[in-house]
């Protein structure tokens, strides 16, 4: 369960950056 | 400045890869980003393309991460259930060799040696259940009052 929690956390992470790419994008 | 943070993302992004294709889609960002912040109208179509697919791909990475925990939060909860159950039959089947094979013992030769001290002649160890070393006990206790019961009556 800890692996699992990890590779949610990860994934969670480049959603996250993914929607920073998408704002920086909007702004342009 | 953009340019910049976006940079940092991408860097941010690249290190932490998890699931495959990761690698190749953030690369491609990197090349078409700064074509589409300095308003390339395709650039950014692409731009916007890649990062949809990088976004689908941890969202079903997550999904499926889900879906195995869920697997080993019910594949968890039976084992507690059958470890719990196989406890309880252990516990009753040690609960019944303790009193088979020490408690009812001690009480027989307990319950003979008072019976004896207090005038009866005829109370013996019995017990058909006991296991050979308590029957191997019971005769040689059996055997010491028959002994003394004959030494009484010559």
């Amino acid at each position: 369960a800890p692996a699992v929690q990890n590779i949610i956390h990860k994934n969670d992470r480049s959603i996250g950056i993914c929607e920073k790419m998408f704002v920086l994008l909007i702004k342009v | 400045n953009t340019s910049n943070d976006f940079e940092k993302l991408l860097e941010m992004a690249s290190e932490n890869i998890t699931e495959e294709n990761e690698g190749e889609l953030i690369e491609q960002i990197r090349v078409y980003y700064k074509y589409a912040l300095n308003g390339d109208i395709e650039a950014l179509e692409k731009t916007v393309e890649k990062i949809s697919s990088l976004s689908e791909i941890n969202r079903k990475a997550i999904n499926t991460a889900d879906k195995v925990s869920k697997k080993f939060a019910v594949a968890g909860s039976w084992f507690v259930v059958f470890w719990a159950a196989g406890m309880f039959f252990l516990g009753m089947y040690y609960k019944r060799v303790f009193l088979k094979d020490i408690i009812y013992p001690y009480e027989e030769i307990n319950a003979v040696l008072n019976a004896n001290l207090t005038g009866d002649k005829f109370r013996r160890c019995s017990g058909h259940e006991a296991i050979d070393e308590i029957n191997g006990i019971y005769s040689k206790i059996n055997m010491i009052l028959d002994k003394k019961s004959a030494g009484l009556e010559s």
